[in-house]
């Protein structure tokens, strides 16, 4: 464990408890995008496949059940929480995520490092990670006003991922063999996906504005 | 030995 990592997986948490929080709180998902938050639950499901049967440490393993308890919750929430799913916008969040997972799942049975299921399911995870955002992104640019918790939400979803980025920069300069180019291809991927909403967000926030992308 | 230790990733 690094810092870099550390601090990455406190910036991921901490994404998740602000959504949770904003969502339970509220009572309102207003902006959120549904399909975003199911390819995240999705995320989990295949990559925590060994959460049981491959104990790496107590922290791993709690993580990972905040992970998935989190994400499944908010899409519990948003679809069947009778005050929630009311803010639940449908006809903006339009984003045809189905045609996401397919192209994930079979460049993951092209793309792999060891051709077993749990490795395919594994690889897909990451796939499915690189792209899940972009639903949220969709949406944002469509509903004008983006209330500071769901841009904070979407901000500290990035840079979780930037942060990996420098992790594995780190991992690769002090641990002999650790080259995982299908890793640091699609976290570079999904980091790079947020490049544009980085900028306005740091120009908003440098202008003291609210947060608005352009159409 | 084979390196999966990015599994130690989340």
């Amino acid at each position: 464990m690094n810092i870099f990592r550390l601090a990455g997986d406190m910036t991921h948490l901490f994404s998740v408890l602000v959504l949770l929080l904003k969502i339970h709180t509220i009572k309102s998902c207003a902006g959120v995008s549904l399909k975003t938050q199911e390819l995240y639950a999705l995320v989990f499901a295949a990559r925590y496949l060994d959460i049981f049967t491959n104990y790496i440490s107590l922290y791993n393993t709690v993580m990972k059940l905040i992970f998935l308890g989190s994400s499944f919750s908010i899409v519990w929430y948003m679809r069947y929480h009778k005050i929630v799913r009311r803010s639940y916008d449908k006809d903006q969040d339009t984003f045809r995520h189905y045609f996401l997972i397919l192209p994930c799942l079979l460049l993951a049975l092209l793309i792999n490092e060891k051709f077993t299921f749990k490795e395919v399911m594994w690889t897909f995870s990451l796939y499915l990670e690189a792209v899940a955002i972009l639903p949220q992104l969709v949406l944002l640019q469509r509903t004008r006003n983006i209330d500071n918790l769901t841009g904070q939400y979407v901000f500290l979803l990035g840079a979780y991922r930037a942060l990996y980025i420098l992790n594995w920069v780190y991992r690769y300069f002090t641990e002999p063999h650790f080259v995982h180019w299908i890793t640091w291809v699609s976290g570079l991927v999904q980091t790079l996906l947020y490049a544009d909403f980085f900028y306005y967000y740091f120009q908003s926030w440098k202008n003291n504005q609210k947060l608005h992308l352009p159409a | 030995e084979v390196n999966d230790d990015v599994k130690d990733e989340l």
